[in-house]
């Protein structure tokens, strides 16, 4: 499985549509302090299904809907989609036990200001269990040792032993 | 999955005893169970021993020690058990230009079987990358993405992604 | 001590009124007691906006925005009270350059009243040193004082420190 | 009043006696990871009273000590002396009603393998409470908001209510 694209709208600070393209290897995101880089980062755990406004840095899931800067109204509605190219068949996604066909996955996440929210997996409505059983045991989930937040990097040192017995669990 | 669990633990722990020692140029380092009678509840305990100090508690590491030490744990689980794509935000903050060095030959070695998005101000880090893109606030407060090249990067970097103002 | 306390809070807080718009180049920040009632127990509230930006709470900030307010917020309070000596280590991890910049400008503005201690990495801070001292273990495991010479730091400055071997 | 010297002897990485003139100004240290900078701080805490060892990286205040090296054996004690120009008479130590005279001040702390720790204000012996009110009041105290450890920038403002409100009161 590939990771190609990540598009955001609404996202926090990124008012307007924005997409990233992903090719083999190693992207590197730079810019000044407080540019945006960061909300990147949470971007990708919330369109996999992440529940914790405080994970996301927040004190409600409603920050993460662009609010407004001195020349531009709120968003009415914050979107991500994260697109792979699933032909290795490694995620296997299934909505109400049909599988989307194609070697193309792509997974959407929204959430309105009259705090409606949605999932879609090749946009096809699902449920957010959808989301998280596709990734579960990917590595990918939500314990994933695979996505280390900015300064949080020595944290897995000092974590708890059930923190870290939860890491090593993932990764059996 | 009693067995399952100790195959994955003892493949990190070889992992974890090689990679340290890499990241390190030498010393030891080394995973144990707290409670080997109760396999799939034990804690887990990391000793870490730099090249030419004495074994001592984790706590008592420095910043860029424990820097190392968490990348050599972070890789030696990745390696059990490769992830297709891997998120790192600003991981070299606390490093010293030489460790820099020696965290990307390690990242270098794990680009064949994974995706990285890696997030850093170390110029270093910056020119590991296949594709780098530059986020900026040209109108403050609404993140835009720019393309930049490397060779551009460095000092002018910071000029292209100044907000203007 | 109540009017004290008072007194000492209006001055920190108008102290980082300024000196977040000095370190930010613009926008606002305040503080505020959460029980103006009970002033002698009272908690304290900060609110920081950068420039461009609405404002959000302090956990929405980034961490190099972050740093800088809790710069100016240090800077305050060691303006309405300075104190002979000031110890920072690694303060400046999360700048950019720029932010690096402000920060050494700041800085220069108290040397004529106390004494700085300062570890960085960054050359930027270390070019604002009067005394430059190296640490080092050539010896594996012990910290040995070397001098060192500004104009040697850099890329020179890892070379003179590195352990040997 | 001026900080002039720290000398350092067996404690933490510095098994040497090390001394550290400062002048007006700025002092900046500067070397590798893990080669002992932040020790240097943890020094100035500890001689000026520090009694938690966890605040000081360690589990217990015998991780102060010089604990060995691949070529040394551990020392016997610690020793750490900060030396002040008092010429303004800014620091007021006292021990047993008796003023120290002189314009110079030094603060000697040692902890000894067998658990035992002296005190010294100019080579006299006094008690950990005669060192605390020299420095109370003075912004250099326990709750200092002088002394910046590595990593603890913004915990500042993520502080409770109540340590935020210490270091008010400090200043006040
Ligand atoms: N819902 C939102 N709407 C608009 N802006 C937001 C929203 N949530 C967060 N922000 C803004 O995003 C900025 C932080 O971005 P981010 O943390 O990604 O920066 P960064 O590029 O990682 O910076 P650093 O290099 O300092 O870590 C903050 O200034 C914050 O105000
Ligand atoms: N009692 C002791 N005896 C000997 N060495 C010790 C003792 N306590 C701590 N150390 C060593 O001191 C080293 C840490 O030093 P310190 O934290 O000062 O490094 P640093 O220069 O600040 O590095 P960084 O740039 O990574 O922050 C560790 O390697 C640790 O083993
Ligand atoms: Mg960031
Ligand atoms: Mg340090």
């Amino acid at each position: 499985m590939k990771l190609k694209k990540l598009i955001l709208a609404g996202f926090k600070s990124f008012a307007d549509r924005t997409e990233f393209d992903f090719d083999d290897g190693i992207s590197c995101v730079v810019g000044p302090n407080g540019c945006g880089k960061s909300n990147i980062v949470d971007a990708v755990k919330w369109v996999m299904g992440e529940q914790s406004a405080k994970s996301l840095r927040g004190s409600e899931m409603m920050d993460v809907i662009f609010s407004g800067s001195s020349t531009r109204k709120p968003s009415g509605m914050a979107e991500v989609t994260l697109v792979f190219d699933n032909s290795s068949g490694f995620l296997q996604p299934e909505i109400d036990g049909e599988k989307p066909d194609g070697t193309t996955i792509s997974v959407t996440r929204r959430l309105y200001r009259n705090s409606q929210s949605d999932y879609l997996i090749n946009k096809t409505p699902c449920r957010l269990k959808d989301v998280r059983e596709m990734f579960m045991d990917t590595g990918l989930g939500r314990d994933a040792y695979s996505m280390i937040e900015q300064g949080r990097v020595s944290a897995f040192l000092q974590a708890s032993d059930d923190e870290r017995r939860a890491i090593f669990d993932e990764a059996a | 999955s009693r067995e399952l669990f100790l195959a994955s633990f003892e493949k990190i722990r070889k992992n974890f005893q090689e990679l340290f020692r890499k990241l390190f140029g030498g010393g030891k380092a080394d995973i144990f169970l707290t409670d080997p009678q109760d396999v799939l509840s034990s804690g887990i305990e990391i000793y870490a021993r730099p090249p030419g100090k004495e074994l001592r508690s984790l706590t008592l590491l420095s910043g860029g020690e424990k820097t190392m030490t968490a990348l050599a744990m972070l890789f030696s689980i990745f390696k059990s058990r490769p992830s297709p794509f891997c998120l790192l935000d600003e991981v070299d903050a606390a490093l010293d230009e030489n460790n820099n060095e020696r965290f990307n030959r390690l990242l270098a070695e794990f680009v064949p079987t994974s995706q990285f998005l890696i997030i850093s101000h170390a110029k270093r880090t910056m020119s590991m990358a296949n594709v780098l893109y530059g986020v900026t606030m040209q109108e403050p407060g609404v993140s835009k993405r720019i393309s930049v090249r490397f060779e551009d990067a460095g000092k002018k970097l910071d000029e292209q992604l100044e907000p203007v103002g």
